[in-house]
């Protein structure tokens, strides 16, 4: 994907750990590979 | 000449300076070659990254989320998450420092999330908190600390040896001995400095350093030393090191020797003078004078090549409003460069061989930077851009009086973004006070 400026974004299955336990959320990140 | 002395002073803080408001640091993007110049587009405001809890009274580092709400070059302004749109404990920092990552960071390496005490109170979920907050937000690349370390990596080393101008005397260069890098710039010595003091400072894409040999092939003035061999490690520094120069054709419509022109002084970079070509070397290259001020023997000529962001047609000043210096001791003034060159029954070099290209920099009037001091190289100040003429830029240094700014092209690798000097380990120099100045 990519936003108005034509960065190109990935989504993301992050995981995030809390002290209540650990969960992941869909974040963007940029493309790596770009 | 005017020149500053270093002021060393460990209390500069960027984030003070800066603050919430209006004051924009120039974006990291606007200089290709600092590190993460070419990979900075992606970092803006909003994104989450994972930082330092300094709000825990746990006995081992704990990190929260917290958000981009400025940036400011290297620094940013970070609220952590759950503080809404209190600005309270907002606090600066530099993204390419260790403690900064990805969000997904500390859970890989199994380390809990902790939100600061302060708020902890404030949310009685905290998982169904950070999903609402975080699903659908944008966080730094998982690979950005491997980016931030590689693009640390500067390919000169010590003891490389290199051809470099001769601070004392313009016009020829000398060998000098890469002694230090840091952020990509080089404290050089030059190679027949007794006590090593002899040194020179510039970043390693400066036009002002060639590969050994250079001022022979293209016919510029070189003072031999007198080193009989290179000592043990020495090394001359590899051509492709070195910044590469657009290839001209000067078999066609060239500058030729006599030609006026406008050009920074290099020994007053605050004053565009009038000029004159001295002489055409090979590969593009000119030596040039400034009017008025030469020396006899043309020790003072200086040079610089034909594709030069820092010369000017004649007429380059007027058309925008730059004020000319004229020749010393010409007294016909108003200064007209029509009269001017009636009179020295000269010829202006043609407008077609300047470089024109402007580059979509991104600099904007009132942008804070750090900037060398281009009379003191090894000085990196606190800076402002205050005026912009095409690729140029004015660079006004904080807490000096204007006659101490100095023009700089837009892609200098002079000028660097907030932050720099402390992801580098270079010190800054910070705003002059009045009585530092004095």
């Amino acid at each position: 994907a990519a936003d108005t400026s034509g960065r190109k974004w990935e989504q993301k299955q992050v995981q995030i750990k809390t002290l209540e336990g650990e969960f992941s959320v869909t974040m963007w990140a940029s493309d790596d590979k770009k | 000449v005017k020149t500053k002395a270093a002021v060393p002073l460990d209390s500069f803080d960027w984030g003070n300076y800066i603050g919430s408001g209006d004051l924009m640091g120039a974006p990291v993007s606007c200089f290709k070659h600092v590190p993460m110049g070419t990979s900075w587009d992606d970092i803006t405001e909003g994104i989450r990254v994972e930082v330092l809890n300094s709000d825990s009274s746990l006995p081992m580092k704990v990190y929260w989320i917290a958000s981009i709400i400025k940036l400011a070059g290297f620094k940013a302004l970070l609220r952590y998450e759950g503080f809404d749109s209190d600005s309270g404990q907002d606090f600066w920092s530099n993204l390419c420092v260790p403690d900064i990552h990805a969000v997904g960071w500390c859970a890989s390496g199994g380390k809990p999330l902790v939100p600061p005490k302060s708020i902890q109170h404030k949310v009685t979920n905290w998982k169904a908190f950070l999903v609402k907050r975080l699903t659908g937000a944008k966080t730094l690349p998982s690979d950005f600390s491997t980016k931030v370390q590689e693009s640390m990596q500067f390919p000169f080393k010590k003891l490389m040896r290199v051809e470099v101008v001769d601070k004392a005397h313009l016009c020829r260069t000398r060998v000098a001995l890469v002694q230090q890098v840091i952020g990509g710039r080089l404290r050089l010595v030059y190679e027949e400095s007794q006590d090593g003091s002899d040194d020179f400072w510039c970043h390693m894409y400066s036009p002002l350093i060639h590969t050994i040999g250079w001022s022979r092939s293209i016919g510029h003035r070189f003072k031999r030393s007198d080193v009989a061999k290179k000592l043990d490690g020495q090394v001359d520094a590899p051509g492709q090191l070195f910044a590469k120069v657009k290839d001209v054709d000067q078999s066609g419509e060239w500058f030729k020797d006599g030609m006026k022109l406008e050009a920074i002084d290099p020994l007053n970079l605050s004053a565009i003078c009038v000029a004159t070509v001295r002489k055409v070397l090979a590969d593009g290259y000119l030596m040039i004078g400034i009017d008025g001020s030469e020396a006899a023997d043309g020790s003072d000529w200086f040079c610089y090549h034909g594709t030069s962001p820092s010369i000017f047609p004649a007429g380059f000043c007027e058309i925008n409003s730059i004020e000319l210096t004229p020749p010393r001791g010409y007294t016909k003034l108003p200064f007209r460069w029509f009269d001017y060159l009636r009179e020295t029954s000269s010829v202006a070099a043609p407008v077609k061989l300047f470089n024109k290209d402007v580059p979509n920099h991104g600099f904007v009037p009132g942008m804070k930077l750090e900037a060398v001091d281009l009379m003191e190289p090894r000085l990196v100040c606190v800076a402002t851009v205050t005026r912009i003429v095409h690729r140029l830029l004015r660079i006004h240094f904080d807490g000096w009086e204007d006659e101490y700014d100095q023009w700089v092209d837009c892609e200098s690798p002079d000028l660097y973004p907030v932050g720099w000097c402390q992801l580098t380990g270079y010190q800054l120099q910070p705003p002059a006070m009045q009585a530092s100045r004095d």
